[in-house]
């Protein structure tokens, strides 16, 4: 997307996790035979993909949300994507980030985990730069919930249930994954990469979660006080000097030295 | 030093740049443009880029007031509005909400000599409570649509959300509530800013049940803190809400 970001947004295979037990071999190796596997949407859910390959038929219409099947809500899945280095490394720290998966993920690059996401609306940030090389394979699993849930219509005796509600057991996600009292409950549609995954080149120090503030001396509007936060952070071994530049709209420009 | 992380802040009275004159308004759609401006931070390091990053702001500035009228017929004026949410026909507060009462509502009203009881039933018997939005100083008139109901396919892109935006805005709308948290994604956000739709923002916790805390709250809370800063600076986010049908966990309050 710029000289030092990417989107890794085409070449996705997803497969179920039975068929990665039954096929053996590595998923990083080069000659890992992926041809049984469905080609990803990325970003969208696993239901996304399936819909695509024509597995199932689009649930948005008439009664077809009733063609998916109760065992979507309990298979864990892999997805896999081979991508070259985009650009010269040297030098330069490495970052793989989601930016949304949903509901947990074991992140794999090049045979080594590097860690795991939970929650639909975390981030989730890796420093790949040691494992990084010329030809990658990044494997992700994803898993399903604890407990799908089972709606059921509110009542004296079952109480307001948890009838489109939250699935139980698990972080944050998204709400109407149990199903409701007034449609069959086909549960937890929304298990997948739903964001977008991206590759970004740093150097030693990174910035993180900018906040502009605007302050208007109501009911003056004429004129505006605005304040910049940012989270910056040191990832070398040694102490930098370093200088914030900012510019807004290309007109007003600023430097501001900062020692990490 | 080496593996330092800290927060970094610059406002005008370090860089006299950072006040800004004459500056272009956001406003919500129908009472003038959607003026956005766009910060380029760069962080050099010996001479190099080390990282860069874009953010796109608006300059407005919200302010807020929940107002209602007791069954006596006194106004009562207060910052944020108290649950009303009853089991057994007694009201439920949590500590958030304790707080808030007894700081703006029920402190401030002993000293007025209201009927304190009668207060608590404010919401559920008599006027309902209606909460002013000001934006730069004007009082907005809000009027918008409650979307949510995920289709399991997650389609966000624009191409398929803007046709809704759209239809708002030549609605006369000026609102979105983003009901349960269900578009807690990047493009909502940014066509909410160039639509002119003020966002009434849930977060995802349960809305049914018992009213119980999430089973993981640490997760919970770290999946909002971050949800807050990846989109706080859309101008269009007007209200952060804890959840549907209920009130915030304590550890969110």
């Amino acid at each position: 997307s710029d000289d030092a970001t990417w989107t890794l947004a085409g070449g996705w295979e997803m497969t179920d996790a039975d068929r990665v037990v039954a096929e053996g071999g590595s998923l990083f190796s080069p000659a890992y035979d992926t041809s049984g596997w469905y080609n990803a949407v990325v970003p969208g859910t696993v239901l996304t993909t399936l819909v695509d390959a024509g597995v199932y038929p689009d649930p948005y219409y008439g009664l077809n949300n009733m063609a998916i099947p109760e065992s979507l809500c309990r298979t864990e899945w892999w997805y896999r994507i081979r991508f070259d280095k985009p650009a010269d490394v040297a030098g330069r720290r490495v970052w793989l980030n989601f930016e949304g998966i949903n509901y947990r993920a074991d992140v794999w690059l090049n045979g080594r985990k590097l860690g795991d996401i939970r929650g639909a609306f975390v981030e989730g940030l890796f420093d790949v730069t040691e494992c990084f090389s010329d030809h990658n394979v990044l494997a992700v699993k994803i898993y399903p919930p604890y407990n799908p849930g089972i709606p059921h219509e509110q009542s004296k005796a079952a109480g307001r249930g948890p009838n489109g509600g939250q699935l139980c057991l698990d972080g944050p996600t998204f709400i109407s994954s149990e199903g409701w009292d007034w449609i069959p409950g086909i549960r937890d549609r929304n298990i997948g990469i739903w964001q977008d995954v991206t590759l970004a080149y740093t150097g030693d120090v990174t910035l993180a979660y900018p906040q502009v503030v605007t302050d208007l001396p109501l009911p003056d509007t004429s004129s505006a006080d605005v304040t910049v936060r940012m989270e910056m952070t040191n990832h070398a071994a040694v102490g930098r000097h370093v200088v914030l530049c900012g510019r807004i709209d290309g007109v007003t420009e600023f430097e501001y030295p900062v020692e990490l | 030093a080496a593996g330092e992380s800290r927060t970094v802040s610059v406002s005008p009275a370090e860089i006299p740049g950072l006040h800004l004159e004459n500056p272009r308004l956001w406003w919500p759609n129908g009472y003038g443009d959607q003026a956005m401006y766009d910060l380029d931070l760069r962080v050099k390091c010996g001479g190099a880029e080390s990282d860069v990053r874009r953010v796109r702001f608006g300059v407005r500035e919200f302010s807020y007031e929940l107002t209602a009228d007791t069954p006596r017929g006194e106004e009562i004026r207060f910052e944020f509005q108290p649950t009303n949410d009853v089991r057994d026909g007694e009201p439920l507060f949590d500590t958030f909400h304790r707080r808030v009462v007894q700081q703006d509502v029920v402190v401030p009203a002993l000293r007025e000599g209201v009927d304190v009881s009668r207060l608590r039933r404010i919401g559920k018997d008599a006027t309902s409570p209606y909460l002013v939005l000001r934006c730069n100083g004007v009082r907005i008139f809000c009027r918008g649509g409650n979307w949510g109901m995920d289709d399991g396919m997650k389609r966000v892109s624009r191409e398929r959300l803007e046709p809704a935006f759209r239809l708002h805005r030549e609605e006369g709308f000026n609102m979105v509530r983003n009901w349960t948290g269900e578009s807690t994604e990047e493009i909502f956000y940014t066509l909410c800013d160039e639509y002119g739709m003020l966002v009434w923002n849930d977060f995802w916790i349960s809305t049914e049940g018992s009213n119980l805390n999430v089973n993981d709250e640490d997760l919970f809370i770290e999946n909002a803190r971050q949800t807050v800063k990846r989109f706080r600076n859309h101008p269009s986010i007007a209200v952060w809400c804890p959840r549907n049908e209920g009130y915030a966990t304590p550890t969110m309050a």
